[in-house]
């Protein structure tokens, strides 16, 4: 999808920063 | 001295706290002993004091202690419950367990509320949300001119602020995501079902007797 035709949220949730899974990868 | 010091900080949690853990959330006791050896990787990353600073969830997250971010900060905010700027493993476990996958969707939404409700006003406000997204934007290198950020805002919150206050509450916000179940996506982690085969070294260091299946 284009960036502006996602909601504000479903950009948001694009960062790295609110991916946990990484949490993991150690 | 410091090699006993350094020791009994390795020592799982008490036995009754494992048990009254996994008693109180979707994790098992193996579970719980399992992400024990998590926590104790990323407590140890750079001061191996027992606990998670900020530095260390950091570094866990993007692999680089240097790189702040506005989510990754909030995220830890909301994990460090007690307060203490710190994650302790009680804080860790509890709050990893609203991302099982077994978890309620009513707690999934409840903590993605907290999460975008910034300043703990019990709201999601547009300027809040608009600072997210431009922290996304440079996160991202991407660049969207302002009258576009503020294009998507308005059709954000046309389709969100149902009472159109400016602002979405709680109600609001489990009626958008309804709507756009996509959103819920980062609050469940499969990886949690797998725990126990990812470390499986707790069997070695379990306290507990039987360990629960």
């Amino acid at each position: 999808d284009q960036p502006t035709a996602m909601n504000a949220f479903e950009l948001i949730s694009l960062s790295k920063g609110l991916n946990l899974e990484n949490l993991f990868d150690i | 001295m410091g090699c006993f010091v350094s020791r009994s900080r390795r020592k799982f949690p008490a036995q009754e706290k494992t048990v009254t853990l996994a008693a109180e959330t979707a994790f098992t006791v193996s579970e719980v002993e399992a992400l024990y050896e998590l926590f104790r990787s990323i407590s140890s990353s750079v001061i191996d004091d027992g606990l998670i600073n900020k530095e260390e969830f950091q570094l866990a997250i993007f692999k680089n202690k240097k790189k702040e971010n506005i989510f990754a900060t909030r995220i830890f905010d909301l994990f460090d419950v007690k307060k203490k700027g710190v994650i302790d493993f009680e804080d860790f476990v509890r709050s990893l367990n609203v991302f099982h996958p077994n978890v309620s969707l009513e707690d999934k939404i409840a903590f993605s509320f907290r999460l975008y409700d910034l300043r703990n006003t019990g709201f999601i406000e547009r300027a809040e949300v608009k600072e997210m997204l431009i922290a996304l934007l440079y996160e991202s290198d991407m660049k969207l001119a302002d009258d576009v950020i503020e294009t998507i805002l308005n059709k954000t919150f046309s389709e969100a602020d149902l009472n159109e206050d400016g602002k979405i509450d709680l109600e609001e916000w489990t009626n958008f995501v309804a709507k756009n179940p996509s959103l819920l996506k980062i609050m469940t982690l499969p990886y949690l079902r797998d725990i126990t085969t990812s470390f499986p070294s707790f069997i070695f260091n379990s306290n507990v007797d039987e360990v629960a299946a």
